[in-house]
């Protein structure tokens, strides 16, 4: 759950 | 990874390299705003922390790497290459920019995902990059004159910003609970202020005449 709160964006 | 947002990017990247390839060929950074540029260079540094923690894709990794030397070599180009330093306007650049940098640090700090280091970092380079044409802005209206230098590199910047906001449009559609308050507000913020600029550069075009900004 708390990665997928990651930025994939630039 | 939409289209929208990978046009986005492919602008973000034209709009650095065209400007550093620029600096680097005619050896002059007349026009461009240091103090635009050394932002740029915080927002990707404090943005781009988790580079070697958090792999989410190879272009992910290799488009950051790309935007940090990128933006690090222009400051270098402005502050250091022996001839290309001669040519900064430094007594119309005067924007001072810790005026934004710590409104925005103290912004990431109440207004953020997560309480953590990397969190607060990137939240304060979401805030940065929303305002760190500024500089830049208020260069091109002291100097008056837009060379295609500048004006390609804020076009290109501004259309990087609509992209990013119809990649957010969707996203929202087509993802669930895809929901990032902070990107969001920030991201229509940094694209309202191109939005003047862009109205001037449209009309100077279409009229074929040189772009001038009011005063």
């Amino acid at each position: 759950e708390e990665e997928d709160k990651e930025h994939d964006e630039l | 990874m939409n289209l929208f947002r990978l046009a986005g990017d492919m602008t973000h990247l034209v709009s650095v390299v065209v400007l550093l390839l620029k600096i680097h060929t005619i050896k002059s950074c007349a026009g461009v705003s240091l103090k635009t540029q050394e932002l740029y260079a915080l927002v990707f540094a404090a943005r781009y922390l988790d580079l070697f923690v958090h792999f989410v894709s190879l272009y992910n990794t290799v488009m950051k790497l790309v935007f940090l030397a990128s933006s690090f070599s222009i400051v270098w180009y402005m502050r250091k290459h022996k001839i290309v330093r001669r040519t900064y306007d430094r007594e119309h650049d005067t924007f001072r920019h810790h005026f934004i940098v710590l409104p925005c640090l103290v912004l990431a700090l109440l207004i953020n995902e997560r309480f953590t280091f990397r969190e607060v970092m990137w939240a304060f380079s979401i805030y940065l990059e929303a305002v760190a044409i500024l500089p830049q802005l208020v260069l091109l209206q002291r100097t008056r004159n837009i060379d295609n230098l500048t004006g390609q590199y804020v076009f290109f910047l501004g259309a990087y910003r609509v992209l990013y906001i119809l990649n957010w449009i969707y996203r929202y559609f087509t993802e669930p609970h895809f929901v990032h308050w902070i990107s969001w507000i920030a991201g229509i913020v940094q694209t309202v202020l191109y939005a003047d600029f862009f109205y001037y550069y449209i009309i100077s075009w279409k009229n074929n005449v040189k772009l001038e900004l009011p005063a």
